[in-house]
């Protein structure tokens, strides 16, 4: 099936925008 | 007409849905009592809300512990999916609570709910930080001692996301012999 992944990157910019 | 981008209400949703617990020693109480389930959260926004919301690792006391472990895992040993794996088990120097700690546990939480260990990440139960006097330990449990080549999956990739120096050997232990210890130390089965 399909796995839903994340880099740092991302995450890290997603902690930020509101 | 204005079309609303979906991207910008939309929560992204995680591959799993996790639960944050914390374990406070409090001697008066029995090992369990002293496990608490603080939130679950199932998109990074939540995380986020969640993560920020909470003390680092190095602000707590000592004898304290933080757990994320997938939804319906309990952090015991005896829970049916950790009873037969084990951990790969990172130890700090007392100087690394001021360096390192909060850094590592992050990384560690990042790599739990971005699901960054492939197909191994199936293999994934949660993660633990201890907070001691000695020195506080940080470890990612697993499900299953035997399956090796997930296990050095996890391993080789979580040295890097850490940045940890190759020669710095990181070990695996099955949590029986963890629990089952003579001396102070377990055997590695593994070790990157």
């Amino acid at each position: 099936g399909t796995r839903i992944i994340y880099d740092r990157k991302f995450l890290l910019d997603c902690r930020n925008s509101p | 007409q204005v079309v609303a981008n979906p991207e910008q209400y939309i929560k992204h949703p995680l591959q799993n849905r996790w639960a944050l617990w914390y374990f406070k020693n409090d001697k008066t109480k029995s090992w369990t009592e002293n496990l608490r389930l603080i939130s679950k959260f199932d998109t990074v926004e939540d995380f986020w809300a969640l993560y920020n919301h909470i003390q680092q690792p190095s602000k707590l006391n000592y004898g304290c512990d933080y757990c994320l472990f997938k939804d319906g895992i309990k952090p015991m040993w005896e829970d049916e999916r950790n009873k037969l794996g084990g951990r790969w088990l990172i130890t700090l120097n007392r100087q690394q609570r001021h360096n390192d700690l909060d850094r590592y546990w992050m990384e560690t939480l990042l790599c739990l709910v971005g699901e960054s260990f492939d197909e191994a990440s199936e293999d994934v139960c949660g993660a633990v930080v201890n907070v001691r006097p000695k020195g506080d330990k940080l470890a990612i449990w697993t499900s299953n001692c035997q399956n090796r080549d997930a296990i050095m999956t996890i391993g080789q990739l979580y040295k890097e996301r850490l940045s940890l120096p190759m020669k710095a050997l990181i070990g695996y232990q099955s949590h029986d012999d963890t629990s089952s210890k003579s001396g102070s130390t377990t055997k590695n089965m593994y070790s990157v």
